[in-house]
């Protein structure tokens, strides 16, 4: 595995809040999860209908998931396993080009 | 073997540095290759020269990848684009008169410690890998040019992706691409810098809504590159000032060379737009780069003509 298998479990998911109150819970929960945040740049950024792309692991996914899930925010798994996707590219190349 | 390099792959550091040395050493009538200074970790930062040699007075356009260390789409189109390049002047008429006129100056990895370390280490890394007083890494390579810094869409925290570094060019990545695009400010017409993931071609402003003076032409020109953009495979990219069209933030490049008289002042935000995310696969390499040089083409052209 790439990177030392430090990604499995690891997913992307995209969540747009579609009012003020589901910006800044998200933006508090972002904070407290400390997740990768790949779109916008900065959780300051983030706003009503900011598409906000987040890179969590495996149990921040689990934490996060269940909170949208339980606040009726909708949301969308862009990537379920980051590890097996860039396993998966790997593999995919020649194998003298493989890394 | 560097004569059958594979554009369609991502490269390591390394390994595009190999590419830049075989390439100045067998086209050495168009390539010259130079170090403008070293990173925070030592390394050299490496540029391209592509153009004529003659002893003319040449007009310049200068190109960057790899200011974030994780959007690796950008320094593959950067190895694509000297490619390209080198084969246009070879059979396109039109493009070895471009040749004759313009130099290009190709920085295929800015920010090298930060691109070795997401190849390593941590695959979504996006700062540099400097250190001051405190225990977090990197600067935000894109928030610590001397524009507007540090205000807003930066952050003074150093453990923030968005941190604007202790002060304004404290990266010596920054210090050093500033300090050689200002010596050539009068000759470079064009700065473009290329990131992912969003599909988007942005100009001036990022750090304020005001219209840039030369709104009318920096415009145009965009919007002609995104049609060349669709013209290729039918993909679709917006355009406008960073500001809006994107968000707010200070201390940008395409800021900082704008307000040092560069008139087309781009960033890129390549393919694609979060399906892979900055794991664009392989596959993707050959066309994002294809249409995304029939873009650059266009602004070179245009940047050429008086508006």
């Amino acid at each position: 595995h790439l990177y030392n298998n430090r990604y499995a479990g690891d997913k992307v998911i995209r969540i747009v809040p579609k009012n003020d109150k589901e910006a800044n819970e998200l933006k508090n929960m972002y904070h407290q999860l400390q997740v990768d945040l790949w779109k916008p740049n900065s959780i300051s950024s983030i706003l009503k209908d900011t598409v906000t792309d987040v890179h969590t692991s495996s149990n921040s996914s689990r934490t996060l998931l269940d909170y949208l899930r339980k606040a009726n925010i909708k949301h969308k798994i862009l990537v379920n396993n980051v590890q097996k996707l860039l396993d998966m590219q790997n593999s995919s190349r020649p194998t003298r080009h493989r890394r | 073997s560097l004569s059958r390099y594979n554009y369609e792959q991502y490269h390591s550091l390394d390994e595009i540095v190999r590419w830049m040395r075989h390439m100045n050493k067998t086209h050495a009538n168009l390539v010259s290759m130079f170090s403008i200074g070293k990173s925070y970790e030592g390394r050299k930062l490496l540029v391209l020269k592509l153009g004529e040699k003659n002893a003319s007075y040449k007009r310049a356009v200068w190109l960057d990848c790899g200011i974030h260390a994780r959007e690796w789409i950008g320094p593959a189109f950067c190895q694509w684009f000297v490619k390209e390049t080198i084969n246009a002047y070879y059979n396109e008429p039109e493009f070895k008169k471009v040749l004759s006129l313009l130099d290009f100056y190709v920085m295929p990895v800015l920010n090298v410690d930060g691109y070795h370390y997401s190849w390593n280490t941590d695959r979504f890394w996006r700062k540099t890998r400097s250190k001051y007083r405190f225990n977090c890494y990197g600067v935000d390579a894109n928030r610590n040019w001397k524009v507007n810094w540090c205000e807003e869409g930066a952050s003074l925290n150093p453990c923030d992706s968005t941190y604007c570094g202790p002060s304004p060019e404290s990266e010596p990545e920054v210090k050093a691409v500033a300090k050689f695009i200002y010596k050539r400010r009068k000759r470079i017409k064009a700065y473009m810098s290329f990131h992912a993931y969003a599909q988007m071609l942005l100009y001036p402003y990022s750090y304020q809504y005001d219209y840039i003076p030369n709104f009318k032409c920096v415009e145009s020109a965009a919007n002609k590159a995104v049609e060349a953009i669709r013209s290729a495979y039918g993909i679709r990219y917006r355009h406008g000032p960073a500001s809006s069209t994107l968000y707010l933030s200070s201390g940008s490049s395409i800021d900082w060379a704008y307000n040092n008289g560069i008139p087309y002042s781009y960033a890129f935000e390549l393919r694609d737009t979060g399906y892979y995310g900055f794991m664009l696969p392989d596959s993707l390499i050959k066309p994002t780069c294809a249409e995304t040089m029939l873009a650059v083409k266009n602004i070179t052209m245009h940047a050429l003509k008086k508006c």
